[in-house]
């Protein structure tokens, strides 16, 4: 799940 | 997308801009790292392998494109150019590349949130920025008479940085279940890489005097 979320970030 | 996100990435946009047009404007790529340029690229190309797996968002895409498109550039500048190449402080910018990668690669095969190829070069590029502007860095400190506009490239890259943070805690507050300890230690690592150079760029533009880092 945190893999996840940080990935809309560039 | 909040308003710290979304003002860090236009920096990161900025900064980027800042140091294409000096380089083509001024013909010159004094006092730029090609290091600090290359690792970059690595970080791009590492992180933004999703870019064919992932689609997340049309914004997402576009600027994925454009931090590849602009630091392959100003690679392909500073190595080929006939005229900038020359311009290349190559005997001064003498950062070990494998002193910054080989540590990062092994602290992303052993800290990570799942062993996967993808996800262990995502871990590494997340690693290896926080420390990638360290040969630009040790540059500036080497320049005698650093140009203004490299001076602003660091200090806009930084305040990507610092704005980064800001939208953490902004998400952490809003977004339930919004964590994320890798990026977020490796992102206050490299603000604090750049507490340095803010502290001698605001003293010297306080003092309207010229951008100098003592050795």
């Amino acid at each position: 799940v945190q893999a996840l979320i940080a990935k809309d970030e560039l | 997308m909040n308003i710290f996100r979304l003002a860090g990435d236009m920096t990161h946009l900025l900064s980027i801009l800042v140091l294409l047009l000096k380089i083509n404007a001024t013909r010159s790529c004094r006092g730029v790292s090609l290091k600090t340029q290359e690792l970059y690229a690595l970080v791009f190309v590492c992180r933004y392998l999703d870019l064919f797996t992932n689609f997340i968002s049309m914004y997402n895409t576009i600027m994925k494109i454009i931090f590849l498109a602009s630091t392959f550039t100003i690679i392909y500048w500073m190595r080929f150019h006939k005229v900038i190449r020359v311009t290349y402080d190559r005997e001064q910018d003498t950062f070990r590349y494998q002193f910054l990668v080989l540590p990062c690669l092994v602290l992303a095969l052993l800290l990570n949130s799942e062993f996967t190829v993808m996800e262990v070069l995502w871990t590494f590029s997340i690693y290896l920025e926080a420390v990638a502007i360290l040969p630009q860095l040790v540059l500036l400190q080497r320049t005698n008479n650093i140009d203004n506009l490299t001076g602003n490239y660091v200090f806009l890259l930084g305040s990507y940085r610092a704005l980064y943070i800001l939208n953490w805690i902004y998400r952490f507050l809003t977004e339930p279940n919004y964590r994320q300890y890798l990026v977020w230690i490796s992102g206050i690592v490299q603000t604090i890489i750049y507490i340095d150079f803010f502290y001698y760029y605001i003293k010297s533009w306080k003092n309207n005097e010229k951008l100098s880092l003592p050795a």
